[in-house]
This record gives C-alpha cells, structure tokens and sequence, in this order.
C-alpha cells in the first residue's frame, strides 16, 4: 500500500507461495473462505501444493513462534464468474476467530456503496518508500460514484466495478496488494464492499482507483460457498 | 565409455510402491558405492527393471516392476531415487525396437494384440520368457523384423500386424532452439550415445542437474559429443493455425512441455507467451532494456534467450516467474511484475446466448465456460444435485442442459463432471447485453450478519506498534 500506515485489518490475509513468500493478499469471509483477486493465480486449475494462507499477524515476515499466527494450506480455488477477476479460496481447516483473526461482512446483493462512504484498503504489498514494508499497511480512501469515475476513465468502468476517489498525493494500493479489501464502516460493521485488483499504474495521484464490486458477486459467493 | 546407468532413468525423490502387499521387493543392499554400481547390478537381471537408491544410506533395493506395471504407484520420497529401464518406460521404439518392453497392445489398426502366452486364434512357435519379454499381450519384436515390434491379434482373419510405434527419433520435435525440450532422446545425430548428466565422466561439465531440478526429473540428454550442436531432434515446423496440429497438441503429446501461444494484448497463465509491448511495472516504473546492463546487471541477455523475445524493454516471462516482469530503471529496484497487462479470458467460445439471468433458458448448450462437460441433472455423480428435475420442476432441468433453476445472476449453470468442480457457468453470452438492469439506481437496504467487528482500530493506530 502507497501512502498508508501501519495498521490493524484482522480480516486481511497474506497469500504465500511454495517458498513461504507473499504474493497476495485475501479477504476472510468465512472461516474457511479467503476472497481474492483472479490475478494472483496463473490458471483457475494450478496445483495449489504448498500454497498458504497467513493470518493473525501484522508483520511481512513473522517469527514461526509468532504468537497468533495462523497458518493454514489451500484446498481448493473456485473462479469467479467471468468478468468478476475474483476467486474464492477454500482452506483445508477453519481458522480460529480471535482479536487478532476476524471475518468481514459480506455487502447485500447489488449493493451499492453510497458516494462520500469513507472506506480503508490493506495490504503487505510494496509501498514504495512512503510505509514501513515491515508491517501490515493500511490506508483511507472515499468513495466516488461510478459516473464520476468515468469522467475520467472514460467510461471504461463497468457496474461490476467501484471507485474511490484519487488525493492529491500518492495513496494507493500497488503490487502485491491485489485481492486484499476494500473495507467500508456501514452501521457498525465493516463490509468489504471492493477488491483490490491491478490498475494501470499504482496511487497516481489525482487518478480515481478502481476496484471490483463485491456486491455483485455476493450471490455467486454465497452459492460457492453452500454447494 | 558409457556408464550401466546410461540405461536408467532416474526420478529424483520418488519411490515406487506396490499396493499387493502379498508382494514383496527384494531386500535392501547396503554393500554398494553408488547408484552406478546399482545399475551394475541390476542391468544384466533379467527379473530386474528398477531399483530404489537410498541417497542417505547408498543402499539400493532391485525392482522387477516400474511405474508401467499394475498395482504399483510413484510416491514422494525424500529418501529415495528410483531408476528404470528406460526400454520399460520408454514410449517409442530405438532402432528396430527389438529392446521394446513397452506396455502398447494393439496394432496399427486398431486391433488388440493376443497374448504371446496363447495359441488361439494364432498358434504361432514363441514362448514367452524373461529374455525375449513376450509379456502378456504387448508389441514386441522378437524376429527383429524392421518394421518394429509387432503382435499376433485376436482377430483370426488377422494374423500378425505391426503395432506402429514411432521411432524415438521421429517421435520428438523441438520448440525454437529447445530450451524446453524435456524428452528422453539420448542419442546425438550420428547416433552416438550421450553422457548423462549426473556424471562428470568421460567429460567434465558445469551444468548439475541439481541446479535446475525440478520435482520429477528426468534424465536430461548428456553432452552432445557431435560438434554440429544439439543433436538428431528436428525443429518443429512453424504452426499454421491449424488447430489439429496447434503447437499445443504437437508439444504436449511429444515431450514438450506445452508451448504458449503468444498473445499481445493480455497474458495467459504465467505469461511466458506475452509478446505485447507493456514496458513499465505495475508501479509504473519504467523498465529497463533487456540489452542493457545498467542500472542492473543481469544474465538475460536476447541474444541467449532467442525464443523469449526479449526485445527493447518490454514486460517478458523468460524465466517461468508467475507473470511477465522486467528490471527496472529504478536503482533501487531491481526487478518488478507487470501485473497492469490484463489476463486473458480463457474461456471456450460461447454457442448461444440468453436473456436477463437466463432463467428462461431453454437450449440444449450442455458445456460449462471452459469446455467442460455438464453432468445430467437426474444424475448423482460425480456431484450430489441440490436441484434435480422433480426438486424444481418449473426450471425444466432436462438431460445436462445449461439451466437456471437458482436465478443466479451470472447466468445459466450446470454441475460439471470434473470432481474437482461442483458447478461452473456454461458456455453461453447475455444476448441483451445492453439492457442489462443497472444495480445503480435503486438503494437497498442494508442487512448484515455477525461480522466485522473488530478491537477499536484507532487506539491501537495511535499506540506504538510491537
């Protein structure tokens, strides 16, 4: 994350390769469930041997002995409809909820953020400088509606997609933040309502970031999950 | 100088496991050197076809099975390497096959082979022994007759047929200048036996299996002895977009791992196929050029990488990493992914299309978005059905038709006889793609479940980290 600061996002998740590095981040949606970006992964069928979910610590590279970490193998990956660049991670045992380990909510179906909705993103990815990259970073972006996005996209941004609106200076998600949340604060629960994905450049400034639109997914996740 | 191993070939960290357990292998021998005295011992056995070489203790174990044989299964070892026959497990034939001990059982034609065991419908003079390998029904060659191994079949107006199996040498083709090539060829052009590469001797060499190991590995083709350069393999002939012959099904089926078909505008899988001119990190940093040793140095030179394309400063995948990538202009960078170049689509081509959810669907498309078959709704495998045609009727859940009895609204669905995969959206496209309901306009009300909580963020921000 670009522009961020060292925080706490017990939902957030680091995905870790066959060498124990962190390539990704996730969202934990149910307890044995990790939302994440279709990006991360090079076919919807790779054997997944080796992989991991990490969660229940802040730092980039924990301790083994870490208190509180959590780490736990991936069994399966289901992909998202087409078009949606999600994918829906199923662990081989449920994690343990603590302080430190929590589940997001998930957004009504077709719900829509409402503009002006002041919402945080996650991520252990790179921070070019302006973060501690020890640590998870998190940092507060608004929402935009998608008309005005457009102005700027021109258009190019789909109903399946979400804005947040782009400050004066470089605040961002960036590589190796791809598949973490966007979390919104909506009637005392947080709600991830957007998942990062790659945009063109990094927290360019004064450019509105993109993010896929979790709500209109949310059916398709709850039928993954169910069957 | 050729070594007893020259006619193994070795799986690194494998064990090869007989799941009768009323057979037993043969018993561990400890007094050995080296895996090459193994081969020693175990080449002139007949009964012999594999041997386990215990790389911590420098035992071995004699095998008179391999992988090929029934009941047996291949298993990660971290103790052991297991060597075959490479005549067992070879899938073509090396002059005129008379070595052949391969499990292929019918003819050219399609017929199966009778067993050498038998006398009906042929009656024929062989009598299967350990020697000449008369095993079971499989093409073999024991008149060494040119056209290579051969069998009798079982159809009586039929009685003997060549089972055409290729010559290794026809068998292989390679990819540019085939640097992926993986097969089993070891011969070089004029027919001389090549040094494996595990061995330092007759030649010393750099290059330690050890270095690019992966999990199974074969024998890699030893040093070339022939000057003129990499042997009898001949190159592919460039594919034509006849997909009969795609580079994918000429690769794949002859030892090759499968060759990406180049894209421009997106990458498939790892990308190592991208041939686009994205030229800056994901962070936007601009990349360096790859014939360019500053501001890092690096030993991907073009001119050593002809098939990867390494041209100005592109975002390539020369090296198999998870996407496309480059070194960057930053000092301080060396190298970053280019994860901003869009991944392609890999869905099939869809064959219809349907309106709103596709709740109406009625067609007969019966083949999920990446090709896969769709299990009949009356059935009960490979998947349990939650819908069936008497559970929801009104969806008219006929044979595997794409339906959508559950009104999702990514479109019509199907269960798919991948075990692996439960259900998948088929192959099909909205054909009202305009007149979509925008999830825009309405607001919804907010209903959430027990969940995102958490300890008060903000006094933890402000209190100092561990």
């Amino acid at each position: 994350v670009v522009g961020g600061q060292p925080g706490n996002s017990p939902w957030t998740v680091s995905l870790r390769n066959r060498q124990g590095q962190h390539f990704c981040g996730g969202s934990l949606v149910k307890e044995q469930w990790v939302l994440t970006a279709r990006q991360c992964f090079s076919s919807c069928h790779m054997p997944l041997t080796g992989y991991e979910v990490w969660l229940g610590t802040l730092f980039q590279d924990p301790q083994p002995e870490e208190p509180g970490l959590q780490r736990v193998p991936v069994a399966k990956m289901v992909c998202g409809p087409s078009g949606s660049q999600l994918v829906l991670l199923k662990l081989e045992r449920s994690v343990t909820l603590n302080q430190r380990v929590a589940l997001i909510c998930l957004p009504p179906e077709r719900y829509v953020v409402p503009p002006g909705t002041q919402c945080e993103i996650a991520g252990w990815g790179e921070s070019k400088g302006t973060g501690d990259g020890t640590v998870l970073n998190v940092a507060l972006l608004n929402v935009i509606s998608n008309r005005e996005c457009n102005i700027k996209h021109r258009g190019r941004v789909r109903e399946s997609e979400m804005c947040t609106k782009g400050l004066l200076a470089p605040v961002g998600a960036c590589e190796g933040d791809y598949g973490g949340p966007l979390a919104c604060f909506t009637h005392d629960c947080w709600v991830l309502e957007g998942i990062i994905i790659p945009n063109r450049v990094c927290a360019r400034p004064r450019w509105p970031a993109v993010f896929m639109r979790v709500s209109v997914f949310v059916d398709w996740i709850h039928k993954v999950m169910r069957l | 100088q050729r070594s007893p191993l020259n006619d193994f070939q070795v799986l690194r960290g494998t064990e090869l496991q007989h799941l009768l357990h009323t057979v037993v292998p043969g018993p561990w021998q400890e007094d050995v050197a080296d895996a090459e005295e193994c081969a020693g011992r175990c080449g002139p056995l007949l009964d012999c076809r594999a041997f386990h070489y215990n790389v911590s203790s420098h035992g071995c174990q004699l095998l008179p099975w391999t992988q090929n044989s029934p009941h047996t299964r291949l298993q990660r070892s971290g103790r052991c390497d297991l060597f075959q026959k490479k005549d067992y497990i070879r899938t073509c034939i090396m002059d005129n096959g008379v070595r052949y001990r391969g499990t292929i059982a019918t003819t050219t034609s399609g017929l199966p082979c009778q067993g050498w065991s038998h006398k009906f419908p042929n009656d024929h003079k062989y009598t299967p022994t350990l020697r000449n390998g008369l095993e079971e029904n499989f093409c073999r060659n024991p008149d060494g007759d040119p056209g290579g191994p051969w069998c009798y079949t079982t159809d009586p107006a039929v009685r003997f047929q060549s089972c055409g199996i290729k010559s290794c040498r026809e068998a292989a083709c390679i990819w540019c200048n085939g640097e992926d090539y993986r097969g089993a060829v070891d011969r070089t052009e004029s027919g001389r036996e090549c040094q494996r590469w595990d061995l330092q001797r007759p030649h010393q060499h750099p290059f330690e299996p050890g270095k690019y190991v992966k999990v199974w590995t074969t024998t890699i083709a030893g040093i070339l002895t022939a000057p003129s350069g990499p042997g009898a393999i001949p190159r592919t002939r460039r594919w034509r977009g006849n997909s009969a012959t795609s580079p994918a099904a000429v690769g794949r089926s002859q030892a090759q791992p499968r060759h990406e078909v180049t894209t421009l505008n997106c990458f498939r899988g790892k990308g190592e196929g991208y041939r686009g001119t994205a030229n800056t990190t994901t962070a936007g940093v601009p990349c360096q050029r790859w014939d360019a040793q500053s501001p890092h140095q690096h030993r991907f030179a073009p001119e050593k990488y002809e098939c990867k394309d390494l041209r100005e400063n592109f975002c390539r995948n020369p090296d198999g990493s998870e996407a496309p990538w480059c070194f960057t202009s930053r000092p301080g960078m060396r190298m970053a992914f280019c994860y901003q170049i869009r991944r392609c689509a890999d869905d099939v081509r869809t064959e219809d299309c349907y309106h709103g959810a596709g709740e109406q669907y009625r067609g007969t498309v019966s083949k999920t978005r990446k090709g896969v078959q769709c299990q009949h709704w009356s059935a009960q495998t490979p998947h349990r059905p939650q819908f069936t045609p008497t559970s929801a009727p009104h969806s008219q859940l006929e044979e595997n038709f794409c339906r959508n009895p559950d009104r999702d609204s990514h479109g019509p669905w199907c269960y798919t006889m991948d075990p692996g995969t439960p259900f998948d959206y088929c192959a099909l496209q909205r054909c009202d793609r305009d007149h979509q309901a925008s999830i825009l306009d309405p607001p919804d009300q907010v209903l959430f479940e027990k969940c995102g909580k958490r300890v008060d963020r903000l006094d933890q921000h402000r209190s100092k980290l561990r």
